[in-house]
């Protein structure tokens, strides 16, 4: 407690050992909460499988995140709807509370099964039209899944803005594929994604601080 | 910058790691296992203030105008950091997001006298 003229890191009663080290951890606490702009250290109530979290990271960029204040998100999906349904599923998502980070891309990760015969046509809403969620459905985007493993499917970063409470809910809708007249390729009703254990579908997302053209001087 | 020996009294660098695990954090800091947590300590005695080199706080160059204009400042020059880097973080939020970030100016890497 040293009076604002005098310097504080200037020396003063040498701390014992211990006492010094209960305080570096008690500042340890602060400084990493403070830096990540937490009141409180967050309470893992649902441990991730630890499959599915080496999974994801893997996809993330190895190495620190670029300059420039940037974050990188992977959320994992909860699933709903019949996980029998070709497709159909609700993948409901609980994002970070926004602060002023700006999203600038996202990637969908599913992982597509070896039964995948052929091209599905796979469409991806926000929002869902089952009864308990019902809202406004928008198509966000549209791909063609070829391939079995993990596909990394890109959404437009606009169509997941602005979702203040931070769920957000995407809805598959896929066609299974047909061959040349028409008819359904393989079972009509077998499941050609996986969406459970270490294949859990997540978002990856890339923010950066601040929304766009800020720091950019405006000339009137 | 000096790491503080026992015996040196003068501004130094005073290291100290800390290992998440100590904090009972591993459950939610993935990466990496702990950190430095270093801080400035010592004297300044006038004829080292503004050694080594300009600090990297704010207030040296409060200081540089006071000498500019005062050759004796007033205050009294202190033990600052002068170099900090960013700390990496992996870490799960209270939502069970894994977040990667880089938390700025989280490790002091050099100390001096503003």
């Amino acid at each position: 407690q040293r009076t604002e003229s005098e310097c504080p890191s200037c020396g003063g009663p040498t701390l014992a050992p211990q006492a010094e080290r209960a305080l570096i951890l008690q500042l340890a606490k602060q400084q990493i909460l403070e830096g990540l702009h937490m009141t409180s250290r967050p309470r893992i109530s649902h441990p991730l499988p630890r499959a599915a979290l080496t999974a994801a990271l893997r996809r993330l960029q190895p190495g620190s995140v670029a300059a420039g204040n940037r974050e990188e998100i992977i959320s994992f999906a909860t699933v709903t709807g019949s996980s029998a349904a070709p497709c159909g599923s609700v993948l409901t998502f609980h994002l970070p509370t926004p602060r002023s980070h700006h999203l600038y891309r996202a990637r969908l990760w599913l992982h597509a099964l070896p039964t995948l015969p052929g091209t599905l046509n796979l469409k991806i809403f926000r929002g869902t039209q089952r009864r308990r969620h019902r809202g406004p459905r928008t198509l966000l985007a549209e791909h063609q899944v070829t391939l079995p493993g993990w596909q990394a499917l890109t959404l437009p970063p606009s169509g997941l803005r602005g979702e203040r409470s931070g769920v957000l809910r995407l809805q598959l809708d896929c066609r299974p594929p047909k061959d040349n007249n028409g008819t359904v390729v393989g079972a009509p009703r077998r499941r050609f994604l996986d969406t459970a254990g270490h294949q859990r579908p997540f978002l990856e997302l890339k923010m950066r601080a601040g929304e766009p053209g800020v720091g950019r001087a405006r000339r009137r | 910058t000096p790491t503080c020996e026992p015996a040196t009294p003068l501004c130094c660098r005073r290291d100290h790691y800390v290992n998440f695990q100590e904090l009972g954090w591993r459950d939610w800091i993935l990466q990496p296992e702990g950190y430095q947590l270093n801080y400035c300590s010592g004297q300044c005695p006038p004829h080292l203030a503004g050694s080594p080199g300009i600090a990297a706080s704010f207030h040296s160059a409060v200081f540089s105008l006071l000498k500019a204009n005062n050759p004796w400042p007033a205050g009294t020059s202190c033990c600052v950091p002068t170099a900090r880097r960013p700390l990496s973080l992996l870490y799960l939020d209270h939502k069970g997001n894994v977040v990667k970030t880089d938390v700025p100016d989280m490790v002091v890497e050099a100390c001096g006298c503003s």
